[in-house]
């Protein structure tokens, strides 16, 4: 099964 | 002491049209070159991001940079007291402003609005500028209409790039579907399908952020997709003149 990435995952807080 | 002129002001409309279903309070940030915004959606799987360059608008000033909190429903309420046709000026006297000025002119008459603003402590996402081993441009409208046919079959819609061209595929309890469409260089620029593949991928991703976020294919008759294996997507539109709307979405992940 897929789990749901989000996007703090990927881009860092400025 | 910050303006910026619409001329087009249906163009201003149909942008917070696009992203009011994603984003609910959003800073709005004012600079010399222009207006930009970057919001998340609130489980953080959809980035939106829009940049407006200042030449695109019909006037444009902004001695100091803004920052500009607000709502997207109250900004919204406001413009749907604009038409389609008016020419939309954002204006504020304040360094810290505490109200957005809207004024709304047609031929027959002009309108004032204040928007209270609001301060967000939103944290901004440091997006990288990317090399993306996959890039489709196709017609924006049959993209929409993609996902919302194999919408219906299944919540999560995967997406394969090949030399071929692209292939958009549901596999659902009911059963499972494919879509490919080719490349074509029709010499219609609204029609045309265009794929640089460096890198095939195979991603998956939750249709129902294609389907909140494609309204914004009223901006332009074309978008453009570009992925990376198990990387967010981006979702652009290209606004003819002044910018663009992009939608970063974040990809499922086989376990």
């Amino acid at each position: 099964d897929y789990s749901q990435y989000v996007m703090d995952r990927f881009y860092l807080d400025e | 002491m910050f303006e910026a002129k619409f001329e087009d002001g249906g163009l201003f409309k149909k942008i917070v049209e696009a992203i009011k279903e994603l984003v609910k309070n959003v800073n709005l940030e004012a600079n010399g070159t222009g207006i930009s915004l970057q919001a998340m959606d609130t489980s953080h799987v959809a980035l939106v991001a829009l940049q407006l360059n200042e030449k695109g608008f019909k006037k444009y000033r902004c001695e100091k940079s803004l920052t500009m909190g607000l709502s997207i429903e109250n900004l919204q309420k406001i413009l749907k007291c604009s038409g389609n046709d008016d020419q939309i000026t954002l204006r504020t006297q304040d360094e810290e402003p505490t109200t957005l000025s809207f004024t709304f002119e047609s031929k027959n008459r002009i309108s004032e609005f204040q928007l209270n603003l609001m301060s967000l402590d939103q944290e901004q996402l440091g997006v990288p500028d990317t090399e993306y081993s996959s890039v489709v441009r196709m017609p924006s409208n049959e993209f929409t209409k993609i996902c919302r046919e194999l919408g219906n079959i299944n919540e999560a819609i995967g997406i394969e790039t090949s030399k071929e061209g692209i292939k958009f595929y549901v596999k659902g309890d009911i059963g499972e579907g494919q879509v490919s469409v080719k490349i074509n260089d029709t010499e219609k620029p609204e029609e045309r399908v265009e794929c640089e593949v460096d890198e095939p991928v195979n991603l998956s991703f939750a249709v129902r952020y294609f389907n909140l976020f494609n309204k914004a294919s009223a901006l332009s008759s074309q978008v453009i997709l570009s992925m990376s294996q198990d990387q967010p997507l981006v979702i652009e539109y290209i606004i003819e003149e002044m910018g663009s709307l992009k939608l970063y979405l974040a990809p499922k992940i086989n376990d």
